[in-house]
């Protein structure tokens, strides 16, 4: 079963699945422990009353079982067996802690969350990109500090003209508790359009990435036990699944007519209306020119679409088999429909055939086929002397009244 | 009555022999 299409063919929204787009993808970190072994100390609740106690351990790159390297953050998370990235300890180093996720396609994402073996950072900012890393922009930030740390107000209203803006909170940057302690951002959480997600452009764009950045501040020693962004593969509804071409690459695979890595674009020859994402209303496949088996290409005419009432822009190009016209049906010039031929054989038009001698031109009727002939030259193609005229020698007036 | 086809061999062509047909 198609989940692009109903029972009886008809195009519809697909989608595909809820996934963790994090799961299994390398993360680039600005620090990871181990290089050389070193040593770091945390403090760990006991819960039930009992004191916390300070815990050391050794980080080592080279052994498997004391190192914390970045594949970690991504890896299956397992309550029972956490493993966990490790920053080294940065209390003097200048340059913030970075996580890169690279998802290689644009997602659709709702959620970006972090569980943290260590304490939570006071400051922690996450942006993202949407074009593979070339540009980035604020996506959400954490601080008990906002105005200090990021120039944004705490907690700012969310309204309707500032839905793709990054808001500051100072939720989640309790360092309690010392381990496990969360931090998730929802891209759609609070923002009015989000009802409406199908008819806003601006969260459809607010949601879509290629890559995360996150940034913790300040400097110093962080562990982080999973990394998740949520969401799904963006087909734009008109692909309910990605999958790796030729050259590795994650595409959708694309129904209803699209192509694109994101569907976002009608395959050729499918211009009769502008391309556009589905919904749950209409699928919003892109439709095939009309041009009656004459032409292979086409293009798309947004004054004719409007005039059309909205259904149907796509003009043919290079009408074959001596057809003309938007569609290719009509017979050009020089030539005439031939009535027992549907207009998509290719034969339907045949040409005019207009005698030398007997017709005023070379162009008959399109419709009918009848030249246009000289005084007293009758017939289709104008060959004959009508009634009551004879052949005379004269090529100019080849038809002469009988005296 | 259905009336005969042109000849084109009866057309005299002195004057009009840029009018006539390859085959006339």
């Amino acid at each position: 079963v198609d989940p692009c299409y109903d029972d009886a063919g008809a195009a519809r929204r697909c989608i595909p699945d809820f996934i963790n787009a994090a799961f299994g993808k390398e993360m680039a970190v600005s620090s990871a422990c181990g290089r050389p072994p070193s040593r770091s100390c945390s403090v760990v609740e006991r819960g039930d009353d009992r004191p916390s106690v300070r815990t050391c351990q050794i980080c080592d790159a080279t052994d498997p079982r004391r190192a914390h390297p970045a594949s970690y953050l991504t890896d299956h998370n397992s309550a029972h067996n956490l493993t966990c990235w490790q920053s080294e300890n940065l209390n003097s180093s200048p340059h913030n802690v970075t996580l890169t996720l690279s998802l290689g396609k644009k997602f659709e994402i709702t959620y970006v969350s972090l569980q943290f073996c260590s304490p939570r950072p006071e400051s922690l900012a996450i942006h993202k990109s949407m074009d593979y890393g070339k540009t980035w922009v604020p996506y959400q930030f954490y601080s008990s500090q906002c105005r200090r740390m990021y120039n944004r107000p705490n907690r700012a209203a969310i309204t309707k003209q500032n839905e793709q803006e990054a808001l500051c909170t100072d939720g989640h940057t309790d360092p309690y508790p010392l381990s496990g302690g969360l931090i998730a951002f929802s891209t759609l959480d609070g923002r009015p359009s989000s009802k409406d997600f199908d008819n806003s452009p601006v969260l459809q764009d607010w949601v879509t990435v290629t890559d995360i950045r996150v940034v913790f501040m300040p400097t110093y020693f962080y562990a982080v036990g999973d990394f998740q962004v949520g969401g799904r593969c963006k087909c734009n509804g008109h692909g309910a699944r990605c999958l790796k071409d030729k050259e590795g690459k994650l595409v959708c695979d694309c129904k209803h007519n699209t192509e694109g890595p994101e569907c976002d674009r009608c395959k050729p020859f499918h211009y009769d209306r502008p391309w556009q994402r589905a919904n749950a209303r209409e699928a919003n496949e892109c439709l095939p020119c009309n041009c009656n088996l004459h032409a292979r290409r086409c293009r798309f005419n947004m004054e004719l679409y409007k005039l059309s009432g909205r259904k149907s822009g796509g003009v043919c190009m290079n009408c074959r088999h001596n057809t003309a016209g938007r569609h290719c049906h009509y017979c050009k010039e020089g030539f005439y429909r031939d009535l027992a031929r549907p207009i998509s054989h290719r034969r339907a038009c045949k040409a005019c055939d207009c005698h030398p001698v007997g017709a005023a031109g070379k162009t008959c009727n399109q419709t009918t086929g009848q030249c246009p002939c000289k005084d007293g030259v009758t017939g289709i193609t104008c060959n004959r002397c009508a009634k009551g005229y004879q052949q005379s020698r004269s090529p100019v007036a080849p038809c002469i009244k009988i005296p | 009555d259905v009336m005969p086809t042109l000849d084109m061999a009866l057309f005299d062509w002195t004057d009009y022999e840029d009018m006539k047909p390859v085959d006339a």
